[in-house]
């Protein structure tokens, strides 16, 4: 949006303070780094447009560069364990079926948990991802305790030798406080069935989300410990910008994006990339 | 709050004597802040500041007893202004059966809103006959016809190799017969800027003829949600807005930028995951939670 080799002014100043915020960054966030360039500019006696854009870039990166951590499945003498959550609506069903595919393609073998048995037709939804990714669904009926299906699932992979296991979980703000305690609950009996389990507790959050997100992040976090972020809907226009404030005050690694509807549309979150499609 | 922090601040403006221009302005800049941080769309805030500092430089603050106050109910007032001075109802006055759209980005809420829409205008003493147009989706069509039968209101048989337009059609022929004045048209979740999907909803609308095509938005969307309400009240004409999640802690500032670009009225918001959860939509409650 900023022609080369345009020269530093207030009004340039002002147009990219509203790209971090139109970005979803957030006012802080935005104000801390553009108090930054100001240092920069005067410093360095930045000049162009570009110039001013590079810093940002280099700036951003300093903050997600250190989470860019890639999902590690390691082989183990025991099933590893995969617990997605998050708020209604942001991708977990799916992101499981397309994490599902890409493990079965490295020729792992996965069992998912379907243990969102309250929302209308989750766990036929989850079966049906479960046959497009070629992988078994442990299910109960609708209504019934999540950990119980949690419980059915780690059970079964550890009879008959599965890798992996995914555990999907019914869509929940995190304000509501019973909610947030059947989510421990879930974990909890995880735990107890299998040392060592959950390996990853992946949040999983929607590119189009405001400041918001980073209320998600914090209250999942203290709730029960996230070790990683999956941000959906990166296909769309939203940028995704409240990560950066997410990863500056957490510094949970982010693992996947993704970018469409379909089982392949899953990958690996880099930071140079993210970076360049923000500014 | 806003209101408690503005409050605050003239009273310290007061004991330093007179209100000046750039007292005024260094208010308002934390009225930016905070509704940037309500997600409240950057040029929508811009204008939004422009209209209350105009207002805030005449008498009606400068020689008020109580400027603070008086600010206050300045910013309360531009934001009822913006967001619709009442509830707008739906308009649903059409030879039955009289069709609903509802559209949207995926995932928004648009299939749990059709129900709860369906139990809202039967409460009303409509009979309403639920549409399941997603034939996208995984489970879908399972995913209506499940809330349907939660609240015994009539469902469309939906085919899964059928397509959207085809099934408005078949389904307004059914609500003939079954004699059901609202057709209720659950559509699939779709990106503003998925070309195809947009000339797919074209395509609906102009089979299904609705009386309301509402936008389902999340009420925890971003900077993102002008781009969005302007893609699709250009595609297919918006004649009102349904905001979910409301139930939750984010402040809606979405609500804000949705209605003053598109000027699209907000009609009803989600407060829950229940089928009884949705309500009118009243502009003072959005405005106190924004402010808040
Ligand atoms: N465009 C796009 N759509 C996505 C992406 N990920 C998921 N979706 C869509 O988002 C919608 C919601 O996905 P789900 O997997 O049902 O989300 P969820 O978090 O499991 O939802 P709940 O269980 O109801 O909380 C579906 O229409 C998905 O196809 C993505 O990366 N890009
Ligand atoms: N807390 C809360 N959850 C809601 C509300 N409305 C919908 N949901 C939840 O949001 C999630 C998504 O709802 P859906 O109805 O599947 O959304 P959708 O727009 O039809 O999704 P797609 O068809 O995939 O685009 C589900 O978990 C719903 O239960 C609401 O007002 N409050
Ligand atoms: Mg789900
Ligand atoms: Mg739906």
């Amino acid at each position: 949006l900023l022609p080369k080799g345009r020269q530093v002014d207030a009004a340039l100043l002002e147009e990219l303070e509203e790209a971090l915020v139109t970005s979803d960054l957030g006012v802080k966030t935005a104000v801390e780094l553009m108090t930054g360039l100001g240092a920069a500019v005067k410093r360095e006696g930045l000049e162009s447009a570009e110039d001013l854009k590079a810093y940002l870039r280099r700036a951003i990166l300093e903050i997600l560069q250190p989470v860019e951590k890639p999902l590690e499945v390691p082989r183990l003498d025991r099933p590893w364990v995969l617990l997605a959550l998050g708020v209604n609506g942001t991708g977990k069903t799916t992101t499981i079926g397309k994490i599902a595919l890409r493990l079965r393609q490295q020729g792992r073998s996965v069992l998912l948990a379907a243990a969102d048995t309250f929302r209308a037709a989750a766990i036929q939804q989850l079966e049906i991802w479960g046959q497009r990714a070629g992988v078994e669904v442990i299910k109960h009926q609708e209504g019934a305790d999540p950990s119980a299906v949690a419980f059915d699932a780690i059970k079964a992979a550890q009879s008959r030798g599965v890798e992996v296991v995914i555990i999907d979980t019914a869509g929940r703000l995190h304000t509501r406080v019973n909610l947030m305690e059947e989510l421990k609950k879930v974990k909890r009996i995880v735990a107890r069935e299998q040392p060592g389990a959950p390996d990853e507790v992946l949040l999983v959050l929607d590119a189009t989300t405001g400041q918001n997100a980073l209320a998600q992040a914090k209250t999942f976090h203290e709730a029960i410990g996230i070790t990683g972020l999956c941000l959906t809907k990166l296909d769309g226009t939203a940028k995704g910008g409240i990560v950066i404030a997410i990863s500056r005050e957490f510094g949970i690694p982010i693992r996947l994006i993704g970018v469409g509807e379909q089982i392949e549309d899953l990958q690996t979150f880099r930071a140079e990339e993210f970076v360049r499609a923000l500014i | 709050s806003l209101t408690e922090k503005l409050t605050e601040t003239f009273k310290k403006l007061r004991g330093q004597g007179r209100i000046t221009e750039r007292n005024i302005d260094d208010t308002l800049k934390e009225v930016r802040a905070h509704f940037l941080e309500a997600d409240v769309n950057y040029k929508v805030t811009k204008d939004f500041i422009v209209a209350v500092k105009a207002r805030a430089l005449g008498a009606e603050v400068m020689q008020s007893l109580n400027p603070g106050q008086q600010f206050v109910k300045i910013v309360h007032q531009e934001m009822v202004r913006l967001l619709g001075e009442e509830a707008a109802p739906l308009n649903l006055a059409a030879a039955p059966p009289a069709a609903v759209m509802l559209v949207g980005l995926q995932g928004s809420g648009k299939t749990t809103t059709a129900g709860k829409l369906a139990l809202y205008l039967r409460k009303q003493g409509r009979s309403p006959y639920l549409v399941p147009a997603d034939v996208q989706r995984p489970a879908a069509i399972d995913q209506l016809k499940i809330l349907a039968g939660q609240i015994q209101v009539p469902v469309f048989d939906t085919r899964p190799e059928q397509n959207p337009v085809e099934i408005c059609r078949e389904a307004r022929q059914a609500a003939r017969v079954q004699g059901l004045d609202t057709m209720l048209i659950d559509t699939a979740g779709r990106l503003h800027v998925d070309a195809p999907l947009m000339e797919e909803l074209k395509r609906i609308k102009a089979e299904a003829k609705p009386v309301e095509v509402l936008l389902v938005a999340d009420a925890m969307t971003g900077q993102d949600a002008v781009t969005v309400a302007e893609a699709f009240h250009q595609a297919v004409g918006l004649t009102g807005l349904i905001l979910t999640k409301l139930d939750g802690d984010a402040r809606g500032g979405a609500a804000l930028s949705i209605k003053s670009v598109t000027g699209t009225p907000i009609k009803l918001v989600g407060l829950g995951e229940k089928l009884e959860a949705i309500e009118p939509f009243y502009p003072e409650r959005m405005a106190s939670r924004i402010l808040d």
